[in-house]
C-alpha cells in the first residue's frame, strides 16, 4: 500500500492511497484504501490522512475520519490523534500505520509495526526518509 | 500558507538486518522520488490534489511497492488494485476497487471523482470507466513480478494457505 497527503499554499489539504491488497486474498476481499473515512480521508478544517496495514482493523475503527474527527471537535492536533488512533487500533490487535497533515506545520506519521516506507517535506523543512521504526 | 507533504509506502515487518541493501536502497530512492514529484507541484503553488496523486502514481509506477505494478497477487493468482483520493476543501472524493487494467488506479478514483456522480465503482465496471475516460490502461502483465509471484507460491504452500495474514509481504 502507498499513500500521500498534502497541504498546498493555498491551505487546501488532499490524500490519496493505492494498494495491491493483501498477499493470496480472496473471494474479492477489499480493505480500507479505497474506504473513504477508513484508509483514505481529507478534510481542510481538520488533517488529510492515508493508512496502510491489517484494512480490517481500520475499517472498523473508521481511522482517518476519526483522526480528523478529533482534530475538528476536540481540538486534538493530528500528531497527538494519529498516535491515539494507533493506539486503538493496537488495542484491538490490528497492525499497521498512518501519515497526516494538518492545517499548519509539517507533515507526520504514527505506527506499531517495526518498520513503515515514509518520508516528508515542507517549504520550511528539509526532506526525510525512513524505513525502520528506530530511525 | 506554507505547503507540507508526507508520503507512505506501506508498513509492515522491515527491520533492520530483514531487508536487504539492495531492497533498502531501492525503498528509499523510490521515496525520494515520489517526494520529489509531490514536491515539485507543491513548490509552483500546484493543488494538494496534483500532489498527492504525483507522488502516489511513482510509488504505483516502482515495482518495489504494493501497488500498481509490483502489486501482490490474489489466491487465484491475479493482481486487483483498489485506490482512494479525497479534496479536503469540499469532502469531494473517488474510489476504485479490483481493478485490474488501469495503470495509474490513483487516477482512475480521481476521474470518479471528478467526471461521475459516484464516489467508489468497483471491478470490471471500474476498469470500464477508467478507460472511458481516456485514463491510460495496461496489460495485466504490466502490474506482475517475479517476486510477488514467489510471494504468493510461498504462501500458499503453506499448509494452512492463509492470505497474507501478518502482513509480512507488503
Amino acid at each position: 500500500t502507498v499513500g500521500a497527503v498534502a497541504r498546498d499554499m493555498a491551505g487546501r489539504m488532499a490524500a490519496a492511497t493505492s494498494t495491491g491488497g493483501l498477499t493470496g486474498k480472496k473471494w474479492g476481499r477489499v480493505g480500507d484504501s479505497p474506504l473513504i473515512g477508513a484508509g483514505t480521508y481529507a478534510d481542510d478544517r481538520a488533517a488529510a490522512v492515508s493508512c496502510t496495514g491489517a484494512g480490517e482493523y481500520f475499517i472498523r475503527l473508521g481511522i482517518a475520519h476519526e483522526l480528523c474527527a478529533r482534530v475538528r471537535l476536540a481540538g486534538d492536533l493530528p500528531s497527538a490523534a494519529g498516535e491515539a488512533m494507533i493506539g486503538e487500533l493496537g488495542t484491538m490487535g490490528g497492525k499497521g500505520g498512518l501519515i497526516h497533515v494538518g492545517r499548519d506545520g509539517p507533515g507526520g506519521w504514527a505506527f506499531n509495526t517495526p518498520g513503515m516506507y515514509r518520508a516528508r517535506a515542507a517549504a520550511d523543512a528539509a526532506p526525510e526518509i525512513a524505513i525502520y521504526g528506530d530511525e | 500558507m506554507s505547503w507540507a507533504l508526507a508520503i507512505h509506502g506501506g508498513s509492515g515487518s522491515m527491520r533492520r538486518g530483514h531487508l536487504s541493501q539492495a531492497d533498502d536502497e531501492a525503498g528509499r530512492a523510490g521515496l525520494a522520488a515520489a517526494l520529489e514529484a509531490g514536491a515539485a507541484v507543491l513548490r509552483r503553488g500546484g493543488s494538494a490534489l496534483d500532489a498527492a496523486q504525483a507522488a502516489v502514481e511513482v510509488l504505483e509506477d516502482d515495482p518495489h511497492f504494493n501497488a500498481g505494478r509490483g502489486s501482490v497477487f490474489t489466491a487465484e493468482g491475479r493482481i486487483e488494485c483498489d485506490a482512494a483520493i479525497m479534496a479536503g476543501s469540499d469532502l469531494a472524493a473517488g474510489a476504485v476497487a479490483g481493478l485490474r487494467t488501469t495503470r495509474h488506479p490513483v487516477a482512475a478514483a480521481r476521474a470518479v471523482m471528478e467526471r461521475s456522480p459516484h464516489v467508489f465503482l468497483a471491478g470490471a465496471g471500474a476498469d470500464a470507466f477508467a478507460h472511458a475516460h481516456d485514463i491510460e490502461a495496461a496489460d495485466p502483465a504490466w502490474f506482475e513480478t517475479a517476486e510477488r509471484r514467489r510471494q504468493l507460491d510461498e504462501i500458499l504452500a503453506r499448509p494452512d494457505g492463509r492470505f497474507d495474514s501478518d502482513m509480512k509481504y507488503g
